[in-house]
């Protein structure tokens, strides 16, 4: 464990905790895309699947991340599509899943460390967990605008796999530790959050809020 | 990196 993976996992647990704390105190999802969240708990089904296989965890706080993770995100698919459904934004959460699952499912049976089911499940939840941001970001792109707490629920989501990226140059300068799959899907990841961070960075963080161009 | 090690990032 080093500084950048600690604090990679502090930003995404902060970012869950972020997201549930503004659904459940205003009691709305409005500007949350339903898809995203959907999206993110199959990655961490898939990801994490070795929880109900038995595989011995490395050390129990991972196996409580993991079960936190697992719990949180299906929680908040509750509280989205059944709780506060009727504050549920489902015309602007318009992009289509599907054009993100099945691309995800057939690149991770072409490229993949090994040919074998709990391998291709996890590197379909790294390719899924790339672009399962974009429901969000398009959302916000159709509805021109952000309010404060989504805005920094997704700082919070994208600062925690670019904190990743620096682990994985710790890793691989201190430990010779490489896991290509990993770092590519990373990288693509955060790129794809770029322009959202020039944007809370000049914005948010000066107290205005974000309005896109509609 | 041992291949087969289960994964020990999140």
């Amino acid at each position: 464990m080093n500084i950048f993976r600690l604090f990679g996992d502090l930003s995404h647990l902060a970012a869950i905790a972020i997201l549930l704390l503004k659904i459940w105190k205003t009691r709305s999802c409005a500007g949350v895309s339903g898809k995203t969240q959907l999206l993110f708990a199959v990655c961490f089904i898939t990801r994490y699947i070795d929880l109900f296989l038995h595989f011995v965890s490395l050390y129990n706080t991972e196996k409580v991340m993991k079960l936190i993770y697992i719990s949180a995100s299906v929680f908040t698919c509750y509280l989205i599509f059944f709780k506060f459904k009727a504050t549920y934004d489902g015309n602007h959460d318009s992009m289509r899943a599907e054009f993100l699952i099945v691309p995800a499912a057939g690149l991770a049976c072409l490229i993949n460390t090994k040919f074998d089911a709990i391998e291709i499940l996890w590197t379909f939840s790294i390719y899924l967990e790339a672009v399962a941001i974009l429901p969000q970001l398009f959302l916000i792109s159709k509805t021109g605008e952000a309010e404060t707490i989504t805005s920094h629920y997704l700082f919070a989501q994208g600062s925690y796999r670019a904190l990743y990226i620096l682990n994985w140059i710790y890793r691989y300068h201190y430990e010779s530790h490489v896991d290509t799959i990993a770092i590519v899907a990373g990288v693509v990841q955060t790129i794809l959050y770029c322009d959202f961070f020039y944007l809370y960075i000049t914005k948010v963080v000066k107290g205005q809020k974000i309005v896109l161009p509609a | 990196y041992k291949d087969g090690a289960w994964k020990d990032e999140l």
